[in-house]
């Protein structure tokens, strides 16, 4: 008998074939029951996306336009349906966002478009759809995508600002200023509560952390996660500020002192999470000099034309605010006179532009989703059987 | 590789509207 020749290994194209019967339980197995627990911690996180284009690819690779057509619209409705269901769960809304995001990449990556070819390996390029422009319904993902990270940032923001105004104004972490105050030693904490279950930086800097960190788990790219990052610095420095405004008792060297130092907190978690580029800290600056101006002498004709000169985020209205509602913290320290505020107004009148008190706390930075490619090669790519996928073939 | 050059065909995507009435005659569907 002839020496059997081993089999050759086969070759796989990175498709996965499905009957038409089977396209609503593969949509329900990979999107609307899909635990994004389970998928994140034994899986690649975005393995949904790259597992639900493999069946698009062979859907174009038949030629088949009532199969795909059929497909997109079941993918769409499906990630509509699993956000609504858990719009107000962060972990599905970050999953979700992330395989969106990567779905969409996914069809530009291999669209076949000059512009998404340049990262492209030669492997990758020979994988391109072959029949259809899917670039409409890559629209559709888009608008979907910007929809997920409102939602997202929604959830986030209400989660995080309880602790906003506590950790960033309220609470006295600095030993040494806290001692000026006659109710003697405060006790420094480090843990999420103090004695009193309020809330500290600690807090703000563990909920940030826990977003990051969970985003990152679910394989969001670093693009979109740091645009979610810089929008929730943006809220912290709106909400802090605004209490700045509104409140005298927030009005005093010891708080500008404090506000500094929690901004300095927040510029250190950027740097251990790398963050430092994504343009959080920029957000701050409206609070970093209402802090400066609190702690900064406020009597000679230098002083107003230095504060003049350096609060350049803040508009003569917000400034004269916070000289009129500065409030010293003992009988040393004088109030600020009103000839002093007189002064810095004679330097501030060229100024043009917007007058309002407020910061905006609703203000959203627009959102945007740059081309992102994957060097994760398609036919490498196994189904796991936790997934339930049996009746998808590899090919 | 593709068989040959000619330009991939445009799959229409649904309208706002089509998509509307999926999801409403999705809601009716599901139990």
């Amino acid at each position: 008998k002839a020496k059997q020749t081993p089999a050759l290994p086969k070759e796989y194209l990175g498709m996965l074939e499905y009957k038409r019967e089977d396209e609503a339980r593969l949509i329900q197995n990979i999107i609307t029951d899909l635990k994004p627990k389970g998928v994140v911690v034994n899986v690649i996180p975005t393995l949904p996306a790259f597992i639900l284009f493999m069946c698009v690819r062979h859907a174009d690779y038949l030629n088949d336009d009532n199969k795909l057509k059929s497909l997109m619209n079941g993918i769409i409705q499906g990630v509509k349906k699993v956000v609504v269901a858990h719009h107000k769960d962060f972990e599905s809304l970050s999953f979700w966002l992330s395989n969106t995001y990567r779905l969409l990449n996914c069809l530009k990556q291999y669209s076949g478009e000059e512009q998404f070819l340049k990262q492209s390996t030669p492997r990758q390029k020979k994988n391109c759809l072959q029949n259809f422009d899917l670039s409409e319904h890559r629209q559709i993902l888009s608008d979907l995508a910007i929809q997920i990270y409102h939602q997202l940032i929604s959830i986030m923001q209400k989660m995080l600002t309880p602790a906003i105004v506590p950790g960033m104004l309220e609470h006295e972490s600095l030993q040494g200023i806290s001692s000026m105050k006659p109710t003697g030693f405060r006790k420094r904490s480090s843990s999420l509560y103090n004695d009193l279950e309020t809330y500290t930086i600690s807090s703000i800097l563990q909920e940030l952390s826990m977003f990051y960190s969970a985003m990152s788990q679910h394989g969001m790219e670093q693009s979109l996660t740091k645009q979610a990052v810089k929008q929730l610095f943006f809220l912290i420095g709106a909400t802090t500020f605004n209490q700045i405004m509104l409140r005298k008792d927030m009005c005093s060297c010891r708080k500008g002192m404090q506000i500094r130092c929690n901004i300095s907190y927040l510029e250190e978690w950027l740097k251990e999470n790398e963050l430092q580029s994504c343009g959080a800290i920029d957000t701050l600056r409206p609070l970093a000099q209402a802090a400066w101006l609190l702690q900064v002498n406020k009597s000679t004709n230098e002083d107003a034309k230095e504060i003049a000169e350096k609060c350049t985020e803040l508009n003569p209205v917000q400034i004269v605010k916070i000289l009129n509602s500065y409030t010293p913290i003992d009988d040393f320290e004088k109030r600020v006179t009103s000839s002093f505020v007189r002064q810095v107004q004679s330097f501030l009148q060229e100024y043009e532009g917007a007058t309002q008190l407020m910061l905006d706390t609703d203000y959203r930075f627009q959102v945007t989703f740059p081309f992102c490619p994957s060097s994760t090669a398609l036919e490498s790519l196994q189904v796991p059987s936790s997934l339930h996928l049996e009746f998808l073939t590899r090919i | 590789p593709r068989p040959s050059l000619r330009p991939r065909v445009l799959l229409k995507a649904p309208t706002l509207a089509e998509m509307e009435e999926m999801s409403i005659s999705e809601e009716e569907d599901s139990p």
